[in-house]
């Protein structure tokens, strides 16, 4: 219960711009799946390389990244992922359930 | 002594509601229901879609573990027979009962919503919703379209009916027949609003007039979303009266006037679901069971309202994860008491707009659909399953969410 209280959610992609399929990929099609962790001060969104036969995402391969400060930003329209060091986060998702 | 559950999902519903702060949105029976209950402000669904998002609450599992974030495959022989809530009433001695769009229907609960694994008896689904997919709106050229905005005079519909008014006139009738007897029942009942087509009667645009309406307050698109983040809201381009709009793929925007309407729709839909609910919960009062029967209203996920630039689901975006989620649980929770009074009077918001209520707790920790499985499962005094190991396919029962009973002893005032 010391831990910090996160949900997770998550969306499959077939590609890294938008498509007809983006909204719904069926499984084959799915090529990136973007993590997100929401606490009370921020989420974080890392979008990975997903494989849909092994079900296995590359931690490695990162396609994009979102983070948003909530304090300032409750709207989510301010990405900052390519300005802090977000290390922690990235420490946060590697530890993805 | 027993507790009933009385489980309502909403489709599609953002935190658009007066208990979640909402000023525009009128939802007076849905607030009426938080004033007697938790109200978790921060709740998450795993993923912004119908199926994936009902699968993983209902299994208590998260997409990677149904291995479902598409429309097309069946935990049961996808993944792993994992046990769902209403499975786990059902094994409890409970009679369970599903009415409407509670699992995903198709492939999804291998074309039987998981009956009879999940349900004492077949599931119901409003026949009048074989209409929705087709054209039933009244265009300015007087002919029939497959509108995005459908508002509709429900005498000249089909049946003079449409499908959440049809759910609850059968989930009313349900709870009649177990009124008196000693099983207790796990009854779920899915409405299909606000979900697109906004196929609704019109009079709940008068709630909403078009010169009151605003624009999201961040109608663009942020300059540095990424593009793979960007969900270019297909099902909302391809009904008529948008393709008419010849809006760009895949950014747009849509015209501003249009936009306001979409929002005036949604609210106008939410408004009537929100008088579903009432009719539900007031008839639950009516027959004695509002002492005994525990409630909860959540949502599969949220909608984006022209929010960066984006309308339907298909995000990460909160607007689209976040989903209410209120627990009335007799006797734990139970606020704003008076004797001889009714718990769930209806409020007809067309009548009576101006009523409003105050959440009496409301809880402001993080919590995820997971969480829902073992939260009721405790709360009706089952006892939550097990937390799963890292590996749980082969586990029928066990929750990847937490049991939130405990939260319940920590409320905040609203």
């Amino acid at each position: 219960e010391d831990e910090e209280a996160i949900s997770f959610s998550q969306y499959p992609r077939p590609a890294d711009t938008p498509q007809v399929n983006s909204d719904l990929p069926d499984l084959k099609d799915i090529k990136v799946m973007g993590y997100s962790l929401r606490s009370w001060d921020y989420r974080y969104t890392l979008w990975l390389g997903f494989n849909p036969q092994t079900f296995q995402v590359n931690v490695s391969d990162v396609h994009a990244g979102e983070l948003y400060m909530l304090a300032g930003d409750p709207g989510q329209d301010e990405n900052i992922y390519s300005e802090p060091d977000h290390s922690v986060m990235m420490r946060k998702m590697a530890s993805l359930p | 002594r027993k507790r009933n559950v009385l489980f309502i999902m909403a489709d599609d519903l953002r935190t658009s509601l007066g208990c979640y702060g909402d000023p525009v949105v009128k939802s007076p029976n849905i607030d009426q229901l938080a004033s007697k209950s938790q109200v978790f402000l921060d709740a998450y669904a795993q993923q912004a879609v119908c199926a994936p998002s009902r699968t993983s609450m209902l299994t208590s599992r998260r997409p990677d573990t149904t291995r479902l974030y598409d429309f097309n495959s069946y935990w049961r022989v996808h993944s792993g027979n994992y046990t769902t809530m209403p499975q786990y009433f059902k094994s409890r001695g409970y009679y369970t009962m599903s009415v409407g769009k509670v699992f995903h229907p198709g492939i999804a609960s291998n074309h039987t919503d998981d009956y009879p694994y999940s349900w004492s008896i077949p599931a119901y689904h409003p026949a009048s919703f074989r209409f929705e997919k087709e054209k039933m709106c009244k265009g300015e050229d007087g002919k029939l379209h497959a509108n995005l905005l459908c508002a509709v005079n429900v005498t000249e519909q089909p049946g003079g009916t449409l499908p959440d008014m049809e759910s609850t006139d059968e989930a009313v009738r349900l709870l009649k027949t177990r009124a008196s007897d000693d099983v207790p029942f796990f009854l779920a009942v899915g409405f299909h609003k606000p979900h697109i087509p906004f196929r609704i009667p019109q009079e709940y645009l008068s709630l909403y007039p078009i010169d009151q309406m605003t624009l999201a307050p961040d109608p663009n698109v942020p300059k540095l979303l990424p593009p793979v983040a960007y969900n270019p809201w297909m099902d909302v381009r391809k009904r008529d009266d948008v393709q008419k709009l010849n809006v760009s793929f895949p950014y747009g925007p849509i015209p501003k006037d249009f936009q306001l309407r979409i929002r005036q729709h949604y609210y106008a839909a939410v408004s009537y679901m929100d008088a579903q609910v009432g009719r539900l919960l007031s008839a639950l009062d009516e027959l004695g069971l509002a002492d005994s029967t525990m409630v909860v209203f959540t949502s599969d996920h949220g909608w984006s309202l022209g929010e960066h630039g984006e309308w339907a689901k298909y995000s990460n975006f909160d607007v689209t994860t976040r989903v209410p989620l209120i627990f009335y649980v007799p006797g734990v929770n139970r606020f704003n008491e008076w004797l001889g009074e009714f718990t769930f009077s209806f409020v007809d918001v067309l009548t009576q707009s101006e009523l409003s209520f105050k959440n009496a707790k409301v809880g402001r920790n993080v919590v995820e659909l997971v969480d829902v499985f073992p939260t009721v499962s405790y709360m009706a005094g089952l006892g939550a399953p097990e937390p799963c190991p890292d590996v749980s396919f082969q586990e029928k029962l066990c929750t990847e969410g937490h049991n939130l009973a405990y939260t319940f002893q920590h409320r905040e005032q609203g």
